[in-house]
């Protein structure tokens, strides 16, 4: 509960201060940011040691990068869904470097459809993103539990990979130059 | 340069310019919507605040130069520089350049009935000392009689009229801005005659309005160059690796019939309420391994 107490100090802060919405001074909006990253990470420690594991959390997933899974090619990925009602066919992505071979099993040992798509070269290039993903796996969570959650194998292991998009259509706009 | 479509197995159709790139309509379930999508900015009023008229925009207050852009935000490009449509059986989506600070993916997976759109915008340019505003416009053939509904705090939908506020008499000062409203989870459209709505929601709270019938308008982002003298002291000009932000997020659109609620409220809380996401190694001899899984 202190560990997740840091977080939530955090959000009061900021909350009571109406940060993060560019109505303070960039040095104050830094140190807002410093006081939320301290209080993910510690709340991140709390949960990795409710899951009893060794759990990591991808704090750059919306920039589609993970450290984590750009340098593995056997890992497990797990979904929890924190609203209190069960959610049907959910997607679920993860970034990855080579396109070839991915592989998705389920909660219940059975490989589930996957496909890979392209990540756009627009998105690899924001200034700052580290990493070296080009990719995401995609796969279709067929249901969740409320505050339930599903654990799914990702392995590079080449055996009922799931699909690669295709590419089937390409143009410039009339405006190519 | 035909015309083309991305569809799902549950009736979701898109349909593109080929000549353009853009979106052009959506259809589902029999309906069928004509949908044009593209991005704008406004130019950010400038000023030293020592006058009304001379107030600028800033981070407290919206405020776009209605004089240079004659109450009508510019469009960023009327055709794309390139597109790419990648199909698979679980998704189809469309990959949008419109500019080297603006691009786009649209898409459709298997099994959902609203169409994504993950837009990317920044860092935007002000090097001709003009701040801008970006937003993205969904316009539509609904006849929505100047009305729209935008949530409060994601809770009850209100109801909006351009020009219009409920209990006293309304003087425009503000073409734009006093037609802005904060936009929480959702903003949608009814056309109350021919029984269909439209639904945007957004994954952050954003400024939107709808400036016209048939329209809804969401704001991405903000480079201002001028503070509006509500005590910052600063411009809301953020930077990063020398260069001004680059913004990521997206939209839902959901095409619906008289009563919309059933498709956009349990969305709106997935959307919310999102699923977490964490990371373990799999190894065969780590006991902890089978126990997870």
């Amino acid at each position: 509960l202190d560990e997740v107490f840091v977080l939530e100090e955090a959000l009061a802060v900021m909350q009571h201060h109406d940060a993060v919405s560019g109505t303070a001074k960039q040095h104050v909006t830094d140190d807002y940011a410093l006081r939320l990253s301290i209080g993910m990470n510690s709340c991140s420690s709390a949960m990795s040691s409710a899951m009893g594991g060794d759990t990591t959390f991808c704090h750059s997933l919306n920039i589609s990068s993970c450290s984590f899974t750009e340098n593995r090619t056997d890992f497990l990925v797990n979904v929890y869904n924190p609203l209190v009602r069960e959610v049907k066919n959910v997607y679920v992505r993860v970034p990855v470097v080579g396109s070839e071979g991915w592989r998705v099993v389920g909660p219940d040992g059975v490989v589930v459809e996957s496909q890979v798509v392209m990540i756009p070269l627009e998105v690899t290039r924001i200034p700052g993103r580290e990493g070296g993903a080009e990719f995401e796996v995609v796969w279709r969570v067929d249901s969740l539990l409320g505050l339930g959650w599903g654990v799914y194998r990702l392995s590079q292991s080449g055996d009922d990979a799931g699909q690669k998009s295709v590419l089937l259509r390409k143009g410039p706009g009339k405006g190519f130059s | 340069r035909e015309d083309f479509t991305i569809s799902n197995d549950v009736g979701l159709t898109v349909t593109f310019s080929g000549e353009s790139g853009l979106v052009k309509g959506i259809s589902l379930d029999g309906q069928t919507v004509d949908l044009d999508q593209n991005f704008y900015f406004y130019e950010g009023m400038s000023g030293n605040n020592s006058k009304f008229e001379f107030r600028a925009s800033g981070a407290y207050i919206f405020r776009p130069n209605v004089s240079s852009t004659s109450a009508a935000p510019t469009m960023i490009t009327s055709n794309i520089f390139s597109y790419h449509v990648y199909q698979g059986d679980l998704l189809t989506e469309v990959h949008q350049v419109f500019t080297d600070w603006v691009s786009q993916v649209v898409r459709v997976y298997k099994g959902r009935k609203e169409v994504e759109f993950e837009w990317l915008v920044g860092p935007v340019p002000v090097g001709d000392s003009i701040g801008r505003e970006i937003i993205t416009r969904y316009s539509t053939n609904l006849a929505t009689s100047a009305t729209f509904q935008t949530d409060a705090n994601g809770r009850e939908l209100l109801t909006r009229k351009r020009d219009f506020r409920p209990t006293w008499d309304y003087k425009v000062n503000e073409p734009i801005a006093g037609n802005y409203y904060p936009v929480n989870s959702r903003i949608i459209l009814q056309d109350e005659t021919n029984g269909v709505s439209l639904v945007v929601l957004n994954d952050r709270a954003q400024g939107g309005s709808s400036m016209n019938d048939g329209e809804v308008e969401l704001m991405l982002h903000r480079r201002l160059l001028f503070d509006d003298a509500f005590g910052v002291g600063e411009a809301l000009n953020e930077s990063a690796f020398g260069e001004g932000l680059v913004v990521r997020g997206r939209h839902w659109v959901i095409l619906g019939g008289k009563d919309p609620a059933p498709l956009h409220r349990p969305l709106a809380q997935e959307i919310f309420m999102d699923r977490i996401i964490s990371f373990a190694p799999y190894e065969e001899s780590n006991a902890i391994n089978p126990k997870i899984l």
